[in-house]
């Protein structure tokens, strides 16, 4: 369940 | 983007300014943990290895490039420009004892297998625990320069405020990641401590020195 988004914290 | 997040950025990039300017200005870097800065490179590498895989904006790209050079720099100034100020008789803490369950429990709990995913996981992990070196040689010592309190300070408000994004996030975009909020709530409870103290004493013109 990885989009490429979900880890656009710091 | 939120205002808590970007209060929360804004005080990790104070918190690692301060420390450079410190270390910079003082042409020392006695007090600071060397290990703990270490771990913090290693924190910075294993996240941001996305900056060559996905782009999110040019706010985060830039903040990634930032935190990455400047952990590398601190590292420069205490182990190659400043070592001879370096307490390593004080900086004594077993970072294999903080790295190792971190890379276990990566392998545990994941969102996924990939190896990006896996090196993301390993470094909201060793984040959370990243700053004990430092607080176990504030606490050997008894005491921490007043410029280091607030560098502990920013650095401990900066998950802090995460956790507010997070809430918010929670709420407004039913985002949530289970791992980063665990992960940041022990990370914030590791530094209440520090924050009482930083509160009851620095804040009031006092030093920072521990209870004896």
């Amino acid at each position: 369940a990885s989009n490429p988004s979900r880890h656009d914290e710091l | 983007m939120n205002i808590f997040r970007l209060l929360g950025d804004i005080c990790h990039l104070v918190a690692i300014i301060v420390l450079l300017l410190k270390i910079w200005k003082t042409r020392s870097c006695a007090g600071i943990s060397g290990k703990s800065q270490i771990l913090f490179a290693l924190v910075y590498t294993t996240r941001y290895v996305d900056l060559f895989f996905t782009y999110v904006s040019l706010y985060n790209s830039v903040m990634k490039v930032i935190f990455l050079a400047s952990s590398y720099a601190t590292l420069y100034l205490i182990y190659v420009k400043f070592k001879a100020t370096y307490d390593f008789n004080h900086d004594t803490f077993r970072i294999e004892f903080l790295l190792i369950p971190c890379v276990i429990l990566s392998l545990l709990i994941t969102h996924d297998y990939s190896p990006v995913e896996l090196l993301w996981t390993f470094s909201i992990y060793l984040e959370a625990v990243a700053i004990l070196p430092q607080l176990f040689m504030v606490s050997k010592t008894g005491e921490a320069e007043t410029i280091t309190s607030h560098y502990l300070f920013a650095l401990g408000a900066y998950r802090a405020l995460y956790i507010v994004n997070w809430i918010y996030r929670y709420y407004t975009e039913s985002f949530i990641d289970g791992i980063a909020v665990v992960a940041g709530i022990i990370q914030t409870i590791l530094y209440a401590d520090f924050f009482y103290l930083y509160i009851t004493k620095v804040l009031k013109g006092k030093d920072f020195k521990l209870p004896a």
